[in-house]
């Protein structure tokens, strides 16, 4: 499993220019 | 300005600034706690905080221009030491207490509710002491969390290939800039140099205890969930797995 896909939120957090705090 | 031709100054005016804003859990705290009420408390909390971590992380200076293998594994490897060294920031001046949230503050004896908690309580009063004993300050605090997140993978992987490397090299540069400033914030305390080398000794070898309680509290929550006392989802999910695969 590639480090993308095991950490999906993560990367996905890490990668997004939105604030987290709206995703949250 | 790139962090390297930051002042110590200019650099902990900027991790101040990235600083995450206080969270509220948000609950109705249903007292007294059941083990599985505690525990869901804890975890909704940790999450909720998990998502402003990442935030957080995104602007300490340099840290963007790490590989984004190498912010993923810094992360997944601190985030517990990170979030207990928070909860000891919010608790340092209140003795015998843990202030998880200003809505969700415990005392010791609250811990017998869930099995094997007690034991990670009395070590995170234990180094809250010390740092109250310490009287840290805000911007050594602040310093302690760059470090922890900066330092927390180096020992555990060697760089293979060019891109790697270069990262590898990124991130002692900018713990280099960290230690500098942390430097800078206990030259400004009034010391004796002698005092202030004991102080940065003093300071860094308590990551050692963080670390040691992180891993504690890291195999308490495997265990939860695996009894399925607390159902442990979303991110939070994804960092445990992490750091038990």
């Amino acid at each position: 499993t590639s480090l993308k896909e095991k950490h999906k939120i993560l990367h996905q957090l890490l990668q997004n220019s939105t604030s987290p705090v709206d995703l949250a | 300005v790139h962090h390297s031709a930051m002042s110590p100054e200019e650099f902990i005016s900027r991790i101040m600034e990235a600083e995450p804003p206080e969270i509220y859990l948000m609950e109705d705290m249903n007292k007294p706690f059941t083990e599985s009420s505690m525990m869901m408390s804890l975890t909704n909390l940790a999450d909720k905080e998990l998502v402003l971590m990442i935030s957080w992380a995104k602007k300490i200076p340099g840290f963007v221009e790490l590989s984004l293998a190498d912010q993923i594994h810094l992360l997944k490897c601190c985030w517990l030491e990170i979030l207990m060294l928070g909860l000891m920031w919010r608790s340092v001046d209140h003795p015998g207490k843990l202030i998880f949230s200003p809505d969700f503050k415990l005392n010791r004896e609250e811990g017998q509710c869930v099995e094997g908690i007690m034991e990670i309580f009395d070590m995170l009063l234990a180094a809250t002491s010390r740092f109250r004993e310490l009287k840290l300050q805000r911007e050594e605090y602040v310093c302690l969390k760059a470090m922890i997140l900066l330092n927390s993978y180096l020992c555990t992987n060697s760089p293979e290939t060019a891109e790697e490397l270069e990262s590898r090299n990124k991130l002692l540069r900018l713990l280099d800039s960290v230690i500098d400033a942390l430097v800078w914030a206990i030259s400004k305390l009034g010391l004796t140099t002698q005092q202030q080398t004991l102080r940065l000794g003093h300071l860094t070898m308590l990551l050692s205890h963080i670390r040691h309680v992180s891993n504690k509290g890291m195999d308490h929550l495997s265990t939860m969930k695996r009894k399925n006392v607390v159902l442990v989802y979303d991110l939070l999910l994804e960092m445990l797995d992490a750091n038990t695969t």
